[in-house]
């Protein structure tokens, strides 16, 4: 018999384990008990059985979100590894919840576990889908607010990864100025 | 070695059964 080549046995690791947190919004209990683990992964096979197993952020209701963080790396700004951070934040209108928040979401996952921004990949802890009822909010949240060439990196394959035109840019803003804003806009960083 | 994968192969494994 013709045995099958070993590659076709094992699984493909990836450079990073990865956790999949969801959030749903009951307003009886804290911030940190709605936040739930998943489950992790840390193959190219395993991924997918997630995935292909779960709900698409569409059909999730008003206030649930999904993390994918990498292990250890709690989906919080609080996190050490989070706390110097920010995040590349893409706003959708309401009408992009039917046509592209699933495609960005997906896109956005194998961009992370496929470490599709090279040598930068090392700066991003991961990303989180938001499903509101204003409009939904796709972002990849990176360790330091002040690594500008990683950040830009990130930010212009991210871009070109989603076929996003050039404009409207696409901004970063620290976790910092996120939590401390007094109004309803925060400072960007950067943008591209 | 730096794990990389690009799109089209993570997206030729989404409906693989892994053999293990």
């Amino acid at each position: 018999p013709v045995l099958p080549s070993s590659d076709e046995y094992i699984k493909h690791p990836l450079q990073n384990k990865w956790a999949l947190w969801y959030f749903k919004n009951d307003k009886s209990k804290s911030w940190t008990e709605n936040l739930r683990l998943i489950s992790k992964f840390d193959t190219v096979e395993d991924f997918w059985a997630l995935y292909n197993h779960i709900q698409q952020p569409s059909k999730l209701g008003f206030g649930c979100d999904y993390c994918l963080f990498k292990d250890g790396i709690k989906p919080m700004w609080e996190d050490d590894r989070n706390k110097l951070g920010g995040r590349w934040l893409m706003t959708l209108n309401k009408q992009q919840r039917h046509n592209d928040l699933d495609r960005y979401w997906m896109e956005t996952l194998l961009c992370l576990v496929g470490e599709s921004f090279d040598e930068s990949s090392e700066d991003v802890c991961g990303a989180v889908v938001n499903v509101r009822p204003k409009g939904d909010k796709i972002a990849i949240w990176t360790s330091n607010c002040q690594n500008r060439d990683a950040i830009v990196t990130i930010g212009a394959g991210y871009k070109e990864r989603l076929c996003l035109p050039s404009k409207p840019l696409i901004s970063y803003q620290s976790h910092d100025d996120t939590s401390s804003k007094s109004g309803s806009t925060t400072k960007n960083m950067y943008s591209v | 070695d730096k794990k990389q994968y690009d799109r089209d192969f993570l997206l030729g494994c989404q409906f693989i059964t892994a053999s293990m």
